[in-house]
């Protein structure tokens, strides 16, 4: 198991006061395979690990850290630095504080608009929901089954309506001014369709969200840098959500996501049902990530 | 002169990080790399050659090898021959790697081609499940045989293919709920639905911007399941392809099609010089 390697890598420098550069790039490459294999961006990998190096030979080591504490200490230092220190919270500054979800095609924003609903009405705010999805068969009713379920939250049904513009508008003008928070799902798509993207430029144009959420797939490989920071460039990104991470994928895409949009980690999606979301803790994020 | 062992733990990691930066699974590539390793050690080439470019060339025929193998069948071809109207086909995978929205566009190709098509909907779980492919249904002509939420996954595959012989369909294409690979209750349900439908053909949809993920999701469904053919979703989304080389070296089985975008049109059949092109050009 990679832990153990790394884990083993580490223990071998633990007792030396000074670790000779063989040591510490047995370190490093433990680290590396360990990101790769969480499907991390390889180029990401490498400057990591560059600035891990250079920390531990340029600075000095807090006297009451052994050696081996120190490296752990740069390591999570560096990771948590891009993904958030600690938990990330949204904070709530007006009503209605209206937060968008993008992402690729099937990441699972449909789904996590349901459990930001019932997290949010949980917590006692009066939520309000709506698609802007008007490519994807029955995807309003996907979400409308999905919100039936949760307490507290008002569902705007827009099944009939195909321009982006009314949907939004009308929809808005439907959430009373009751409504804390409104969560707002919109359509997937990738960089490469030019079109979805101006869509997707317009629907912020027009809602004008407090807040926009990236849903990152924990599955997704080498391109999540890429395609982040398609999105990045397209609209602003305020922080991203990891889904499917209850599989076998460790999800390395959100920290190529990170680094791309500058946004940190929000929420994990750990499930298929609307309670199948966790707040994002650095510890147990990153002690997944490297296996 | 000769590659010895020193020569190639030198360049190994060059040819490691090519197939990983490409999404070649980490596993898939080592092994890859240990296969070249293998053939080529001790092996004489020309002085005037530099080391880097006879592995380079060893991993490329390597390749090309190896997905000529997947793109070598048919999927009409197979379906004819190993069973006969109406044939079964069963879609199965991971969580949103577009199984429903493949059916739909196989379904377009059958219709095409003159088939009955009959669409059944053993997604019984996923909220909007049945909705949306009925909608498809509609869009393109095809009835739908569903159930209610709820009901039993393998009886509405097995009563699908029952009403397709009453019928006289050419083909039932059977969806199923999207899964973990890891699920034990999942895995063990979709065994379940296999044994009951007996279906003519398994195909495994994979997300083509995948990274390591696709090696555990292949191994997992064959082991649980097994599967005759896969098809690679999302193929448009500027992917670099290394998913296909993962299952391609993990099992000899075809890769039937590529999803290149979300209309009923935008599935092909796999070509090795998409391939070719964007990975190895
Ligand atoms: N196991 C698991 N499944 C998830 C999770 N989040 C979403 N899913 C599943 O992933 C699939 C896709 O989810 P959707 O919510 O439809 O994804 P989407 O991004 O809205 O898809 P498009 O609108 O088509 O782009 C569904 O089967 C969901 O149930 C998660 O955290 N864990
Ligand atoms: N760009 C692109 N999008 C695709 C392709 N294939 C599927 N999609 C999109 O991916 C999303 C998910 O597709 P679905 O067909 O719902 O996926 P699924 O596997 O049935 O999902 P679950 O049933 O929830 O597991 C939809 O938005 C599709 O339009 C493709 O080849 N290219
Ligand atoms: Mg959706
Ligand atoms: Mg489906």
């Amino acid at each position: 198991e990679i832990s153990e390697r790394l884990k083993k890598a580490i223990e071998r420098i633990k007792n030396r006061v000074y670790i000779d550069e063989k040591s510490l790039n047995e370190v490093l490459r433990e680290i590396q395979k360990a990101l790769i294999l969480a499907d991390v961006n390889v180029k990401i990998v490498f400057e990591l690990t560059n600035r891990i190096k250079e920390r531990f030979e340029t600075e000095k080591p807090p006297h009451e850290l052994t050696i081996k504490e120190y490296i752990i200490k740069i390591i999570f230092d560096e990771l948590v630095k891009i993904l958030g220190e600690e938990k990330n919270e949204l904070i709530i500054t007006k009503k209605p504080f209206k937060i968008m979800l993008i992402g690729l095609e099937g990441s699972g924003k449909t789904t996590t608009v349901a459990k930001l609903a019932y997290y949010y009405s949980q917590k006692g705010y009066k939520v309000g929901v709506f698609s802007t999805d008007i490519h994807r068969p029955a995807a309003i009713d996907q979400l409308e089954q999905l919100t039936s379920q949760i307490k507290n939250v008002l569902f705007i049904d827009t099944k009939n309506e195909k321009n982006v513009n009314k949907i939004i508008i009308n929809s808005l003008n439907k959430l009373n001014k009751k409504i804390d928070i409104i969560l707002v799902d919109t359509a997937g798509r990738h960089k490469e369709e030019k079109s979805l993207l101006n869509e997707m430029k317009l629907i912020e144009k027009i809602l004008k969200p407090d807040f926009t959420f990236l849903v990152i797939d924990a599955t997704i490989g080498q391109k999540a840098y890429d395609q982040a920071k398609a999105f990045h460039d397209t609209v602003k990104i305020g922080g991203i959500i990891i889904s499917k991470m209850d599989g076998t994928a460790r999800g390395g895409g959100a920290l190529s996501a990170a680094t791309a949009t500058g946004a940190k980690i929000y929420f994990i999606g750990t499930g298929e049902k609307i309670r199948d979301l966790e707040e994002y803790d650095p510890y147990s994020f990153v002690g997944r990530l490297l296996g | 002169k000769e590659i010895d062992l020193k020569t190639f733990e030198e360049l190994k990691d060059e040819l490691l990080l090519f197939l990983v930066e490409n999404d070649v699974s980490y596993e898939v590539a080592e092994d890859i790399i240990s296969r070249i390793r293998s053939k080529l050690l001790h092996v004489k080439y020309d002085r005037s050659l530099e080391a880097i470019d006879i592995l380079k060339d060893s991993l490329k025929e390597y390749i090309i090898d190896l997905m000529s193998i997947s793109a070598q069948r048919d999927y009409f071809a197979d379906l004819s021959s190993r069973g006969s109207p109406p044939y079964s086909v069963l879609f199965i995978g991971f969580n949103g790697v577009g199984k429903t929205t493949t059916i739909a566009k196989l379904a377009y190709l059958h219709k095409n081609r003159g088939d009955r098509v009959l669409l059944a909907c053993s997604d019984t779980y996923r909220a909007g499940a049945i909705e949306q492919l009925i909608e498809h249904g509609e869009r393109l002509g095809i009835p739908v045989f569903k159930y209610e939420y709820g009901a039993d996954p393998a009886a509405v595959g097995y009563d699908a293919l029952k009403y397709a012989e009453t019928k006289k369909y050419d083909v039932v294409l059977i969806d199923t709920a999207g899964r973990m690979h890891v699920d034990v209750n999942l895995m063990e349900e979709l065994r379940k639905i296999n044994r009951v439908i007996n279906p003519t053909i398994k195909i495994l949809v994979l997300d083509a911007l995948a990274g390591n993920d696709v090696y555990y999701q292949s191994k997992m469904f064959m082991e649980k399941v097994g599967f005759d053919g896969v098809i690679f979703t999302k193929i448009d989304a500027d992917v670099k392809g290394g998913a296909l080389i993962t299952v391609s070296h993990l099992y000899r089985k075809p890769i039937y099609f590529l999803g290149v975008g979300q209309r009923y049109e935008d599935l092909v059949k796999f070509d090795i010089n998409y391939l070719v092109n964007t990975l190895i050009g």
